[in-house]
């Protein structure tokens, strides 16, 4: 079709064949870098948190071309809460302006393991990163989780939230963890709290076997544990856009060479 | 090889200038040069068509675009010739029947962004290089 919208007359038209279809779907595939066409299993997938944000990535990126990378940097920057630091880093901002690829994963813990007493109101979080494509490397990750304000019976409190990468599990005794970041948090805040774990997500893309996932842990000022439901966390009963989940930046390491067929 | 056949159907193409078009006017060059003259059209691949929304999220199609026309002296009246293209065509002259003219060619190419699930009903935002043509041109 020309400007005028009318088909171009050297323009050759005849209807593909089924096979010619097939083929020439699977080579749009290829130019995509995708062996198949995927198939999610989606019940309201579309409207969970992770489709949500990685939308308005999409959306603020398409509609200013000319700077997308730095489109992606302010709209990831406005997501943040007020109450989470900024991207302040140059290492940070260097590498959100490097990516050329974001991807989210879905936690894909349906309910919390079985913790000991002391570990009783611990949560924990898992992702699937096995199917990052080859020779993209994590530049930045994070892990998302919603707060709401919480009830008048904590409204002045604050508490201490800790994350913790799961080093090892054992059958007869608590996992090992290792603390990534402890963080104070208002009772009454409410928003978006980010946590840094991209050397994490390294890890887990270069090792599989050690994607043992995360949990977090919360106590009252006064030291009390509490429950994340409790300290206003979103989890798997709340809204469907302010589920859990975690972002990661990547960047092409290597030269993408198709396959060949 | 397919030539003959081919500069038929192209004498009868519609005249469309490029954008950005330079150089001499339309009175400058026999008007069959025009019509037949390397350049941009439009093709839109439909994700929607394909019957992908249920994994593409966005965008639901792109215009991709193609480049069809002719590579032929003077190179002036096409835009965007490579400096190489004139040897190209010079030797073309000399002796065509082993050395074809110029290509006509993408020499602009533009990105695009695709939101879509994997298997894992994680999302990813990628963007990939080179998926729209931008600017034809003689190779």
């Amino acid at each position: 079709v020309d400007g005028n919208n009318e088909v171009h007359p050297g323009f050759i038209h005849r209807r593909l064949r089924t096979h010619e279809k097939r083929e020439m779907q699977k080579e749009i595939l290829s130019i995509l870098g995708l062996p198949h066409r995927p198939r999610p299993h989606l019940s309201q997938g579309k409207y969970n948190s992770a489709p949500l944000f990685m939308l308005d990535l999409y959306n603020t990126i398409s509609s200013d071309e000319k700077s997308q990378v730095e489109g992606l940097l302010d709209r990831y920057q406005s997501t943040r809460t007020t109450q989470s630091p900024p991207l302040t880093t140059y290492q940070e901002t260097a590498f959100l302006n490097d990516a050329d690829m974001v991807m989210s994963f879905v936690n894909l813990v349906e309910y919390d393991s079985e913790f000991s007493p002391q570990r009783r109101h611990h949560k924990e979080f898992k992702f699937n990163l096995s199917q990052i494509p080859e020779g993209e490397a994590v530049t930045a990750a994070e892990f998302r989780l919603y707060k709401e304000c919480v009830s008048p019976t904590f409204r002045n409190d604050t508490f201490q939230l800790k994350v913790y990468q799961v080093l090892k599990e054992h059958p007869d005794r608590e996992a090992d963890l290792f603390l990534l970041e402890s963080r104070s948090l208002w009772a009454a805040e409410e928003g978006w709290l980010e946590f840094d774990i991209t050397a994490t997500s390294n890890l887990w893309v270069m090792s599989p076997v050690h994607n043992l996932g995360l949990q977090i842990s919360l106590e009252t000022s006064s030291g009390q544990s509490i429950t994340s439901k409790e300290a206003g966390l979103v989890g798997r009963d709340g809204a469907l856009e302010k589920q859990p989940f975690m972002v990661a930046f990547f960047k092409v390491s290597e030269v993408y060479v198709r396959t060949t067929r | 090889s397919t030539g003959g056949k081919r500069r038929q159907q192209n004498r009868n193409r519609s005249t469309q200038p490029q954008d950005g078009s330079r150089g001499l006017g339309p009175a400058d060059y026999n008007s069959s040069d025009q019509k037949t003259a390397c350049r941009r059209h439009e093709l839109y691949v439909s994700f929607r068509d394909l019957g992908w929304q249920d994994w593409i999220i966005a965008p639901e199609g792109y215009a991709a675009n193609y480049c069809d026309g002719e590579c032929s002296f003077p190179l002036n009246a096409h835009m965007n010739a490579t400096n190489h293209a004139i040897v190209q065509t010079l030797v073309h002259l000399m002796n065509p029947e082993n050395v074809p003219k110029p290509c006509c060619a993408p020499t602009k190419l533009h990105a695009i962004s695709v939101l879509y699930f994997d298997d894992n009903s994680n999302v990813i935002l990628k963007k990939y290089k080179n998926m729209v043509v931008r600017a034809c041109g003689c190779h």
